[in-house]
Order: C-alpha cells, then structure tokens, then sequence
C-alpha cells in the first residue's frame, strides 16, 4: 500500500 | 506459513556484508545510504523505488539488515531479467517479520 499524500519514505521517489 | 526465506544463507552473508560495509547507525541504513547502492545496478529508478517499497516492510525509510537482504535480492534477481513483483511473496519475508 502507497501512503496517501504526505512525505515519501521512499528514496526513490 | 512456515516456508523457507528465499535468500539463502551464503547470499545472506555476502548481503551482510555489504550492508556492514555501508556504516550502519544502530543497525538501520537510511535512504540516502541504500540509494546509491541500488543505482549502482543501472535499473532504471522507478523499478528500483518498487525494490525499496518491498524492502522497507515497516516503511521507516531505513533498511534493516533482513529489509535491505530483500532488497539486494531482487535487485540481483532484476538483473537476472526477472522481474520485479508489486507484492512481496512470502517466501521473501524474512523471518523475523512474519
């Protein structure tokens, strides 16, 4: 599941 | 579901290994540590931000130990031309997170 809104913890991304 | 982690242990090793040698901080490596890592493979970024969601199972933006064996594994696995799956299969989660 992609958290809606707010800040990525993805680096990636 | 008691099946065995896919990452063998001689890869876990030299996954370990790795992941020593990028400097932990109590035991985590944080996004900015894992990314160039993971770029290092040439797969394009939006397969290799796939491999961190997969990865980070607790969605800190840290790697853990067993989190960033995961994500070597299917980079190693991309690269061997499989591709990389939208949901992590369970025999792919360590463990120690099951």
């Amino acid at each position: 599941q992609y958290p809606a809104g707010g800040s990525s913890t993805n680096p990636f991304l | 579901i008691d099946t065995p982690w896919v990452v063998k242990p001689e890869e876990k090793m030299k996954f370990d290994s790795i992941f020593d040698s990028l400097g932990p901080v109590g035991g985590m490596l944080s996004g900015d540590k894992v990314k160039p890592v993971l770029l290092n493979s040439k797969l394009p970024v939006d397969i290799l931000g796939r491999v961190w969601e997969l990865s980070d199972l607790d969605r800190d933006g840290m790697l853990d130990k067993d989190e960033f064996s995961v994500a070597m594994y299917l980079v190693y696995r991309a690269l061997e031309g499989e591709p990389v799956p939208m949901s992590l299969p369970p025999p792919l989660v360590p463990p120690s997170k099951r």
